[in-house]
This record gives structure tokens, C-alpha cells and sequence, in this order.
């Protein structure tokens, strides 16, 4: 399975629906300070599951829905997509069958967040399993966030096995 | 599980070495499993020596050697058990530019044998240069992000926050 | 002694909004003493809001702003009562080219008005560019550190690990 | 006061006795990774008086001192000497009338640190005073470290009055 696009609407500064196509090989995000570059890879770990508002630079998880600017008014839900590709057949029982899957969670200001997978309702503990099966999630040591890279190192040895477990 | 664990650190052991000898043109590296005769319990210790120099603690390391070291171990598990996605966010700032090419000729060869799909937050000219498409964000609102792909020379505009991407 | 921390603390708060505004363009920020009513066990707070941005708490702040922010905080202490050196240890590493050189036209500034002397730390060419004098640190025999002095030119032939420096 | 001029002799990567000279304006530090430039401003707040061994990325302080490389063997002892120019006077009696006063620190491997102020011996305690007289320090808020600048913005409320403590 590959990730093959995220689409983000009302995520943090990214207020329009907003796509990423993720495609084979090094794709480059460039952009001057501030602009919104991490908040990309905080969608992309959102929709995955991440449940702890500190994991997203957020007090509290209603932080990540676009809070207005000077000029527009604050929005009442963020919602990120992620699509992958299933042409290989290797995700779980009942999507082993279909060839994109596609995970949608919502936040609405002030409520819970809601899955959904191919359009029909799921739980974070769905998605999980569906991301752990693709050799990615939330916590996925491959995702890399800024200022994180020298953490390793500087982890205790108990901290560092996430790395080991990931590759067995 | 246990055999499953302990393969997948061999593995990831002699990856690591290769990559640290690699990326470091020298020295050598290893991991450990300590503090537990149980390796489901035990944890995982990194020795890390650059060429020509004394073993020591990991915190001696300089901030690019660091960043180096923690790259070839995150490489050493993807060679083993390959990640659909890598996302590196600005883990090129503490790199001189020898070592940012060095880091990205590997991360060239993973995506190419590990098939992984890249993205890389980064303000260097030369990662920029070796990605092979650029997503620009903007603000030319401010406070509003808009995603726009772009080519080298318009991202050289780029570094100007208000400046508009010339089409 | 608490006369003198309040006068401190108008004067570094009127620095740090001006400051703040001058790296960013634009926005405002400001301090607060938080936490206790007798200013001598009182709490430092920033509030700080780029230009266009909803005011939030200093944490969603990304990179590249944080540094700014801490940047102007620390030159506002100067101003307030002048450091005799200031040494910054690759500071510039998460910042655009755009504030890479915002921050050292403010750098350039303080040594003029504060007298501070500056020792900074850089992989970047254009903080090189800006600099009085170079001093290059080589490692030609392994393990082993040199200081040489070097112009620009040199400076970039440095960023080859084993590169001896041209004459 | 102003510091004018570093020295280093055994001094973690520095083992051949180098000197760096502090003048007016800005004055740049390049070099490859891990060739030595973070060392430098770790001898300049290990002469000011620093006594934590994880302030040097050190377990403990002999760590400071030239541990050998595959060519050459460890050192014996690390030496870091400081010189200000004191051509305002400002500094505190005994030294009000020396134009130069040289702060100098050594590190014998398993003995103690020992301090001489213009060649004469001296406290820890004498050396901080001299330094807090000329506005700076080993925990200076003007030293900052690799990594730290970010430090500030993600500190306790309480635990950034240095900064303003250190301005009045
Ligand atoms: N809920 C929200 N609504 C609107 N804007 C938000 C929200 N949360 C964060 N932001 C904005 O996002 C910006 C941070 O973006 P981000 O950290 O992605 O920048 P970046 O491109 O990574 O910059 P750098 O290069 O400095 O790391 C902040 O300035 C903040 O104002
Ligand atoms: N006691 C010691 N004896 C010899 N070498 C030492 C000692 N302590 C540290 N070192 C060496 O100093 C090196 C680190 O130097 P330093 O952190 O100053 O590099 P740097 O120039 O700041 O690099 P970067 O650009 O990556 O930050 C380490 O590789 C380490 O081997
Ligand atoms: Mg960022
Ligand atoms: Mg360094």
C-alpha cells in the first residue's frame, strides 16, 4: 500500500481545501518561515489517529481548526483526507478488495472527531490498524518532525526501541 | 516475537554500520541491547565513532553529527521493513553542505530501493535541487496557506515572504 | 532592587514589541510579568502575534518564527543593558534567506549601538557575506581542531570535510 | 570591559594551544560538521566558571580534556585562558588599575579546577564576580548554545526572569 494524496480543508492555516499529491520519489515543500510547511505534516499525522493535542504544537485539540486571521473568520470544523493505494491487495479484510482507500477525519469546534473509511463511519482504532498494516502511523518513526532529527541521540535506550519494533 | 525481534536487529545493526560508515566516509557504529536479558524488554543503545576519532557518549557528537547518526538508524529500519512514507522536516539545517549532499544522494537510493515516497521540508538551495517536483506554500494572504507546485528558479523567489511567485 | 527590575523591565518590553515588529514586517508583541504580584518572584510571559495572524499561544509559533521571537527578546536585554559579547551558535539555522538577513542587519545594528562584540556560528553563505572576519575551524587531521583565519572565498571551498584550505 | 582574546591548550578538540581573537563588530565561525566550532564556546563558559559537566555535553568534567585520536594520545590536563580589557576601569577592586586582566582556568585529569586572575590564584566565586561585573557569565542569556535559541519560546514563565534579571 502507498500513500497517494492528502487533501486538507480548514486544518490550521490551510482554510480552502487544499491537495497534496504524494507521488513515487522525492517530492521538495519549500516556503518562507511561517507560511505553513509543518502544518502539512500535522494534517498528515492527524488524520493517521494522533490523539495528543502536544504532538500537534496545540493546547487542546480544537486548536488545530483555523482560528481566522485579520481578515477572515474563524472556521467550525477542519477535515483531513488521505488516500492510499491498494492495487497490491495487502490491506485488511474488508478493504483487501479495493483498489483506493480513502480516510477522512472531521473535527467539528467543540466536538469529538469523527472516521470515516471509504465513507462508511470507523473508529481511530480502525484506522490505526488499517496504517499499521500500510507500515506507517501517527507515530511513525519515519516522520520526522522539524527540530526532532538530534532526539533520537538524545532519547534514553527504553525510548529508542519504537525504532527496532517498527522494523520487525 | 522473539526471533522476529532479534532478526530485525541484526538486520538493522548491520544497516546501521554500513550507512554511519557511509554517510560519515569512516568510522564505525554499532547497537546493543541493554538493560534487559529479555530483548522484548530490553532497550536499544547506539555507539557511534567518526572516523579518526575515540569512541565516546553519543551527547559528544556535534549537532550535524547527531543529525547524521539519527538518520542512518531511521535508513537502517526502513532497509529493513520499508515505510510506504518518509516525511523529513528541515533535518538538512544543522548540515554543512557536504553532508547535505551525502543525505541526499542516500535518500535518492532509498526511495529508489526501498521504494519509500519522500516529502522533504527543507530552505536549502541544494536539497531543493535534487527533489524531483517542489511544492511552494504560500501566504500571500496573510495567515492563509495555499499549496502551489513550483520549479528551482521560481523557489529561489520564494525565500521573500511577500514576494508573489513569478509565473 | 525592585525599582530597578520594573525599569528593566518597561524598558526591555518597549525594545521587544519594536524589535518584534522590525524582524516581522509588522505584527505586535509584548511582555507580562505573570505569577506573583511582587515583581521580584514574578514570571516572564511573551505574548507575540505575526502580522495578519489571530494572537496564539507561543507554541504554535513555527520554527523560524521562534527563533525570531527569541532573537528579539535577547537583543531587547542588550539594549536595556549592553552584554560586552554575544555569541550565537548557528542561530540562523532555521530561518529563510529572507530573515537570515533581517537578522543580520539587526545584528550589525547592535554592535554599533550597544558595542557588543558578536561571535557567530554559521553554515550560511549570506551570514559569512555579512561578517567583519572569518575564522575558519579545520579538522585536517582528524580529531584534531585548527583555527585559521579565511576570507569568503575560502570559506566556501570549507565546506568540503576534508578539503584542505587554499592558500 | 571588554574580552579580547580566547586561548585554549587541552581543551576537548583544541589540543594544540589556538587562539581566538575577540574584536569590535562580527566575527564569523565556519567549518565542516563536527570539526570543532560549538567546542570554542563551550572553553569560553568553561573559563567564565561553569560547573555542570551537561552544560559541555560531558558526563563529567575531565571530559573536557583532549581524549586522544587515533594518532595521538590524551592529554594530561586542559587550560583555557581569557584576557579583557579593563581600559574603562570599570573592573572591581583589586583589579580597577590593570588595563589587561587574564582569567585563566586548568583542569588536571582526576584533580580539581584551579583559577588564576592575572597570574595570581582565585576562587570560582572571584572569577563569577569579575565576570557579573562586565555583564556577562557562563549562563549569560547572550551565550546561547546550538539548539537553544528556540529554548526561550518553549521555557516556564519563571524560568526566563534571567533574562530580565540580567538587563537590570
Ligand atoms: N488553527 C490555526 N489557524 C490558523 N493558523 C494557524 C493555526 N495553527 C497554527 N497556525 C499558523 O501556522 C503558522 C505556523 O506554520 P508552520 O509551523 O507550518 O510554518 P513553517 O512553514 O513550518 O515555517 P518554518 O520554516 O519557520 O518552520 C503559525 O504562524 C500559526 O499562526
Ligand atoms: N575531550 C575531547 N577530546 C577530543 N575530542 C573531543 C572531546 N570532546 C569532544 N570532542 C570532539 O569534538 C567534536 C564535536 O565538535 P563540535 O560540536 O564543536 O563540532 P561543530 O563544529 O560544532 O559541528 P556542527 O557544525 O555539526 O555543529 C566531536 O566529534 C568530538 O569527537
Ligand atoms: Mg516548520
Ligand atoms: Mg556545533
Amino acid at each position: 500500500m502507498h500513500l497517494t494524496r492528502l487533501r486538507l480543508a480548514g486544518f490550521k492555516s490551510f482554510v480552502e481545501s487544499t491537495e497534496l499529491r504524494i507521488e513515487p520519489g522525492l517530492t521538495g515543500i519549500v516556503g518562507p518561515n511561517g507560511c505553513g510547511k509543518s502544518n502539512l505534516v500535522e494534517a498528515l499525522r492527524w488524520v493517521m489517529g494522533e490523539s495528543a493535542a502536544r504532538q500537534m504544537r496545540a493546547s487542546e485539540l480544537d486548536d488545530v481548526i483555523f482560528a481566522g486571521t485579520a481578515a477572515r473568520p474563524a472556521r467550525n470544523y477542519a477535515e483531513v483526507a488521505l488516500a492510499l493505494d491498494n492495487q497490491d491487495g495487502l490491506a485488511p479484510p474488508p478493504y483487501r478488495d479495493q483498489s483506493v482507500i480513502e480516510v477522512v477525519r472531521r473535527l467539528p469546534r467543540g466536538g469529538a472527531s469523527g472516521y470515516r473509511i471509504n465513507g462508511r463511519g470507523a473508529r481511530a482504532r480502525d484506522v490505526k490498524q488499517l496504517l499499521a498494516d500500510a507500515a506507517t502511523g501517527a507515530r511513525s518513526t519515519a516522520i520526522v518532525a522539524q527540530g526532532q532529527i538530534g532526539a533520537f541521540v538524545a532519547a534514553k535506550p527504553t525510548e529508542r526501541r519504537g525504532v527496532l519494533e517498527e522494523a520487525a | 516475537a522473539r526471533e522476529k525481534l532479534l532478526a530485525a536487529f541484526d538486520s538493522v545493526n548491520h544497516h546501521f554500520g554500513r550507512l554511519f560508515t557511509r554517510l560519515f566516509g569512516g568510522g564505525e557504529a554499532q547497537l546493543r541491547l541493554v538493560g534487559h536479558d529479555d530483548p522484548l524488554e530490553a532497550g536499544l543503545e547506539v555507539f557511534a565513532c567518526p572516523p579518526g576519532k575515540k569512541p565516546q557518549a553519543l551527547t559528544a557528537l556535534s549537532g550535524g553529527e547527531r543529525a547524521l547518526t539519527a538518520v542512518a538508524l531511521l535508513f537502517a529500519a526502513f532497509l529493513t521493513n520499508p515505510a510506504p512514507i518518509c516525511v523529513l522536516d528541515e533535518v538538512d539545517a544543522p548540515l554543512d553542505d557536504a553532508n547535505v549532499d551525502r543525505l541526499c544522494r542516500l535518500i535518492e537510493e532509498i526511495a529508489d530501493e526501498a521504494g519509500t515516497r519522500f516529502l522533504c521540508i527543507t530552505h536549502h538551495r541544494l536539497t531543493m535541487a535534487r527533489m524531483d517536483r517542489l511544492y511552494g506554500v504560500t501566504m500571500e494572504e496573510r495567515g492563509v496557506s495555499r499549496l502551489v507546485s513550483v520549479d528551482l528558479r521560481q523557489a529561489d523567489s520564494f525565500r521573500e515572504p511577500s514576494a508573489p511567485l513569478r509565473a
